[in-house]
């Protein structure tokens, strides 16, 4: 991750992907 | 609801870890910064789960971390 897209946003009751999208 | 306990989490895989974890900590953060719930759950759920197991149980623990998160996040 560049850092560009963090932090990454927590939804409740979405499965959460973390870092590894970025 | 029932604490999150270590045993609970051991049984889950580490990416729904965090989503467990997540799931608790969001509503915390949510009643106190409706707006950046999502980005401060994310940033704190990068610290290691025993440590946020303990920020769970310690309201005072868990403030200090999310002043953090917002210096971080205003810098």
């Amino acid at each position: 991750g560049s850092g560009i897209n963090w932090p990454p946003e927590f939804h409740p009751g979405v499965p959460w992907k973390g870092l590894q999208n970025i | 609801q029932e604490p999150l306990t270590v045993s609970m989490l051991a049984a889950a895989p580490p990416h729904k870890q965090k989503q467990m974890i997540g799931e608790r900590l969001y509503p915390l953060i949510y009643n106190v910064h409706t707006q950046l719930a999502g980005k401060i759950t994310g940033m704190l759920l990068e610290i290691d789960n025993s440590e946020l197991l303990f920020m769970l149980e310690s309201p005072e623990s868990l403030n200090a971390k999310v002043a953090e998160a917002l210096a971080v996040l205003h810098a």
